[in-house]
Formats: structure tokens, sequence, C-alpha cells
């Protein structure tokens, strides 16, 4: 997995 | 969520509280680059716009209105409440040779051309050269108080263990993002340096002091 996806990271 | 991305929220957290406490409690925000603050309140800023269009956990909005508040309330105390203690004549660093770079690169190196996309990576560039200014102030003035460098060790540590994450996620996830590794690498790597004079200094009781 690489690229836009949702980001739950800060 | 893995240890050390956990690890490294907390390193971030502890950060942002250190230099609150310190600010507030010497009623002095002495040493400390306004611009590199800044800096991280527009990092904040146009990272955490997707609060209000996409929901994570609890936790990740918990931690996002964190700190955007903590940044502004940095922000207020710097340029507002103790304006008479901020040391602008050793801030100095010129942030456009910062914001243009930065901007140039989100806008051929990103995931998809839209404006939240953009702002986001914009975001991720930007944080990974928001010390800086403070880094050039500590230099420019030779010193650092402590809890300053003990600010600085937080805060560099933070991303150091996000790399420590990316390792982990990308083996047990397959999950990686290029954008944030590549800046989260040259950002742990700005503070290099810095950790070595803080480990064989800081650490064995004594002052941040630049060799001459």
């Amino acid at each position: 997995l690489c690229g836009v996806m949702y980001k739950d990271e800060l | 969520m893995n240890i050390f991305r956990l690890l490294g929220d907390v390193s971030h957290l502890l950060a942002i509280i250190i230099l609150l406490l310190k600010i507030w409690k010497t009623r002095s925000c002495a040493g400390i680059s306004g611009k590199s603050q800044l800096l991280f309140a527009l990092t904040y800023t146009t990272r955490y716009l997707d609060l209000v269009t996409n929901f994570v956990s609890v936790y990740n909005t918990f931690m996002k209105v964190v700190f955007l508040a903590a940044s502004y309330a940095t922000i207020w105390l710097i340029y507002m409440k103790f304006r008479a203690t901020y040391d602008q004549n050793h801030d100095t660093f010129r942030i456009e040779f910062l914001l243009l770079p930065v901007t140039i690169l989100s806008l051929v190196a990103n995931h998809e051309f839209t404006l939240i996309e953009i702002l986001w990576t914009w975001s991720i560039y930007l944080e990974a050269v928001a010390i800086l200014p403070q880094l050039f102030m500590v230099s420019k003035t030779g010193e650092a108080e402590s809890i300053t460098s003990h600010y600085l060790f937080a805060l560099g540590s933070y991303r150091g263990l996000y790399i420590l994450n990316w390792i982990y996620r990308y083996y047990m996830e397959s999950y990686y993002d290029l954008i944030a590794i590549f800046a989260g690498i040259l950002q742990t790597v700005l503070y290099c340096d810095f950790f070595y004079l803080y480990i064989t200094k800081v650490l064995r009781g004594q002052r941040l002091q630049l060799p001459a």
C-alpha cells in the first residue's frame, strides 16, 4: 500500500 | 498502533508540554525560536484539516486537537503574553528559505494533486525543517538551557521513533508512505548533531555549550 489513503498517523 | 508509534507520540506530546511549562513557569521564552513555533503551528494547521473531513479514532482526534491547541498556546505565550522576553535579535533565520522550497516540492512531489493532499504534503515537508530556526538560534547564541535541550531531545526523538514505526508497519502491514518516510528521515538527520551534544554534555550534567 502506498499513496493516498486515509491517514491515521499524526 | 505499535509500540514505536505510541512512544513517538508520547515523546512528541512530552516535548510540547515541556516547552509550554518552561515558558509558563519561568515567565519567559528566552532562547526559544518564535519562528520555529510559527512553522509548527502552520504544520499542524495544514496537516490536521482532515479533522473536519474524516474521523479516524478518538485517540487520533484527541491528539490532533491537543497538538493544535498547545501549538497556538505556545505562539500566544511567545508573541503576546511574554513578548518582552522573546529573543528576537537572535531569532534571525530567514524562513522564506524554507517556505519556498517546501512549497515547490509539495507541488511537485505529492500523492495526488488535490488541495487537501498538497497541504498535507506541504505540512510533512515543512515539519521536517521547522526546527531549523531553533537550531540556528542555539548555534548563534552558542548555548541552550537544559530544559530547552530536553525539549529538543524529545521533539527530535519523536520522528526517529516514527521511522521505527514505519519499518515495523512495512513488514507487518505492508504499509508505507514514501513522502512521510523521506521527510521523516531528513527531519531526524537534522537533529543528529544536537543528539550528539545532548548525550555527551546534557546527560552528564553539563550545560549545552557549543565549541567556540
